[in-house]
C-alpha cells in the first residue's frame, strides 16, 4: 500500500458517500445516470468474486465488500426506491455498446485465460467507460448541480491517483500491470474536459454549464 | 520487473 493507492480508495470511497448522501437526502436521482451505475455494480460484481478465493487484507476485503454494497444500493435507490425522479429521457446511453466490447477485447487480450482473470479483466475495461453515459447525460442536459459535479472529481480523482500508484510501484516494487495501467489512462482521460470545467467553474461557485 | 499476476488492488 502507497499514499497514492491509500487516497485513491478514499476518493472513490467519498464519491460513492456523495453520491448516496445526494439521493438519499434530496430523494432525488435527477442528473445521475443509472446506466453508470449498472455499470458500476457490473465492474465491482466481476471484479471482486475473488473475495471469495483469495484473502489480501482485512482493508482489501472490507472496501470490496463496500463497493459492491453501495453500488447495488444506489443501482435500487435509482431503479426503485427514487424511480420517479430517474431521468429516462436523458439517460439513453446504450450500455451493450460498451459491455460487448469489453467482453470480446478482455477474451483476446488478458494475462491469463482462466475464467477469473477474464472477468478481471473485463471489469478493468468496462470500468474505463463505465462514466460514459454520465457525461453524456451531463452534456445531453447541459448543467449538472454542484453535488454531481464534486461526485465526479472524486470519482475521476481516485484512477488518477491509482495512475500516480502505478509509477510508485514500478519504480519501488518492480511492479506493473499494463492493462490496468492503460485502462486507467483511458478512464482519467475521459474526465479532462470535466475536471477542467470543475476546477475553473465549480471552484469559482459557478454552475458546471456545459458549452451547448 | 515482472508484470503482476496477483490482483492485489481494488
Amino acid at each position: 500500500m502507497n499514499i497514492f493507492r491509500l487516497f485513491g480508495d478514499l476518493s472513490h470511497l467519498l464519491a460513492i458517500i456523495i453520491l448516496l448522501l445526494k439521493i438519499w437526502k434530496t430523494r432525488s436521482c435527477a442528473g445521475i445516470s443509472g446506466k453508470s451505475q449498472i455499470l458500476f455494480a457490473i465492474v465491482y460484481t466481476s471484479r471482486y468474486l475473488d473475495l471469495m478465493t483469495t484473502y489480501i487484507s482485512a482493508y482489501n476485503t472490507f472496501m470490496k465488500i463496500v463497493f459492491v454494497a453501495t453500488s447495488y444500493a444506489t443501482v435500487f435507490l435509482m431503479y426503485m426506491k427514487f424511480k420517479a425522479t430517474y431521468d429516462r429521457n436523458h439517460d439513453t446511453f446504450r450500455i451493450e455498446f460498451l459491455i460487448v466490447p469489453a467482453v470480446i477485447l478482455a477474451l483476446v487480450i488478458n494475462q491469463e485465460f482462466t475464467v477469473l482473470e477474464v472477468l478481471w479483466t473485463f471489469s478493468i475495461y468496462l470500468e474505463s467507460v463505465a462514466i460514459l453515459p454520465q457525461l453524456f447525460l451531463v452534456s445531453k442536459t447541459g448543467e449538472a448541480e454542484s453535488i454531481t459535479s464534486h461526485y465526479l472529481f472524486a470519482l475521476g480523482s481516485y484512477r488518477a491517483l491509482y495512475l500516480l500508484n502505478w509509477v510508485y510501484r514500478y519504480y519501488a516494487e518492480d511492479h506493473y500491470d499494463l492493462i490496468a495501467i492503460v485502462a486507467g489512462l483511458v478512464q482519467t482521460v475521459l474526465y479532462c474536459d470535466f475536471f477542467y470545467l470543475y476546477i475553473t467553474k465549480v471552484l469559482k461557485g459557478k454552475k458546471l454549464q456545459l458549452p451547448a | 520487473i515482472e508484470q503482476s499476476n496477483m490482483h492485489d488492488e481494488l
